[in-house]
């Protein structure tokens, strides 16, 4: 986040605000619901309160108007600039100002009036851009249907106002540090090449075309996977990539989402009911043979017979030696398995059952 | 990945102008000053908007920055005025 010398503020942490018309696009009510919880965002993390009035000045007026508005700041149609607000301040200062000429929503077509309207308030609040892709702060607009503060939103409102008076500070989620030390991944999956890491919303990939390293939202390639995904594979042959959660899971192409999917792994793959989710999963191209991670063991799975192999499950400690108990994550590259536990990651040879080297999980990214 | 445009077409000026007026106080008095490839000044404005969302800083129109200055947001701009 950002805060100016110049950063402006509220005085009074007590502000009124008026809705002072709506967008047709929308019910009343809605928009009333939209702009409520994006105050709340505010309020829940800060000393903040907010009291809605129905007519006279308020604080922070909120009205929806196209094109020149005159306030310097002309609109500009459908799309590109979607909203902006004033710093705190009297009169125009704390207005946030919403362009009717986009289609206002409350789902996750574009653009949800929720997720804007809690943007453009922590403008009206003295808040600037944020350069982390995860805060509520970031200048684009993305939706994955989650609309929350996260902490780096938290520490920039904190830093103006102090803490909230909650007793229980509330915190938000942290946006993966790619060169993080520390970072464990939830999983990891060849995808046409390229290998792609996950870590809760985001994914991180690595751009052949310059060094830097590709951190986005999940949801902008899939809206409609879920969060806390688990363990991903790609069949190549197939050119599908399998994602999974507890007892189901998805598959892509590309970009899209195959039909007919969440499936379950029981019946799909033969997993006893015993089993409640996949720690990790990887295919052998060579062989057509995925390997299903599951706490200490591990199953193998043969995707032209579309059978599990008979005398599964085995321990993992006993057919990958060194690797220890669990795995977090697996994937294959260059003829090997790669296999990350925690912050570490094992370079695997399958033919010869011996780790090749060691390393840590994110060297990937040349840190 | 998309194929590297043969040229920054007439349209991208446009929009690369636009963008670095609205959003980092690029100041053009209505002159289309991206036109002029050498400008010092554009090659600022597009190094900063590069460094703030963590693209390769080359001061240079490509298709990356391209796609992402098409891409709706809030109508701040970036770099406190």
């Amino acid at each position: 986040y950002v805060l100016t010398d110049r950063t402006l503020r509220w005085e009074h942490t007590h502000l009124t605000y008026r809705i002072e018309n709506y967008t047709p696009d929308l019910p009343r009510a809605d928009v009333d619901s939209a702009i409520e919880k994006a105050f709340q965002l505010w309020s829940n993390v800060s000393p903040l309160t907010f009291t809605k009035v129905l007519r006279g000045q308020a604080d922070i007026m909120i009205s929806f108007v196209r094109g020149d508005h005159y306030d310097n700041s002309p609109f500009d149609g459908p799309d590109g600039n979607l909203a902006h607000a004033f710093p705190p301040g009297p009169n125009l200062g704390g207005d946030a100002h919403f362009d009717e000429d986009e289609r206002w929503t409350k789902n996750y077509r574009n653009y949800n009036l929720y997720r804007v309207a809690a943007h453009e308030l922590g403008h009206s609040l003295g808040l600037s851009h944020s350069t982390d892709i995860g805060a509520l702060m970031y200048p684009n607009y993305m939706y994955d249907g989650h609309v929350q503060l996260s902490q780096d939103d938290i520490n920039a409102i904190q830093a103006i106002y102090g803490p909230s008076p909650n007793p229980v500070q509330p915190t938000g989620p942290q946006t993966p540090q790619v060169c993080d030390s520390n970072l464990i991944f939830d999983l990891i999956t060849t995808f046409r090449g390229e290998v792609m890491f996950f870590k809760d919303r985001f994914y991180m990939r690595l751009n052949p075309f310059y060094p830097e390293v590709e951190l986005n939202f999940i949801s902008t390639f899939w809206p409609n996977l879920p969060s806390g995904l688990q363990a991903a594979y790609e069949f190549a042959e197939r050119d599908e990539v399998r994602f999974f959660k507890g007892g189901k899971y998805w598959a892509v192409q590309g970009q899209e989402m195959l039909y007919g999917y969440p499936k379950d792994i029981y019946r799909s793959f033969g997993f006893p009911k015993a089993v409640k989710n996949i720690d990790a999963a990887v295919s052998d191209e060579e062989t057509g043979k995925t390997y299903f991670f599951v706490a200490n063991k591990y199953w193998r799975y043969d995707e032209y017979n579309q059978s599990m192999d008979a005398g599964y499950p085995r321990m993992i400690a006993a057919d990958f030696p060194g690797i220890g108990r669990k795995v977090d994550a697996a994937f294959q590259k260059y003829g090997f398995f790669y296999i990350i536990r925690g912050t570490t990651q094992y370079k695997f040879d399958l033919q010869t059952k011996r780790i090749l080297s060691i390393d840590r999980a994110n060297s990937w990214f040349s840190c | 990945f998309p194929a590297a445009t043969a040229g920054t077409r007439e349209q991208d000026m446009e929009v690369v102008q636009k963008y670095l007026e609205n959003y980092y106080n690029l100041k053009s008095d209505g002159k289309q000053i991206v036109r002029q490839r050498n400008s010092s000044l554009v090659t600022e404005k597009l190094k900063k908007m590069q460094e703030f969302f963590g693209l390769k800083v080359t001061g240079k129109i490509d298709a990356d920055t391209l796609n992402l200055m098409r891409q709706p947001r809030c109508g701040v701009p970036d770099i406190a005025q």
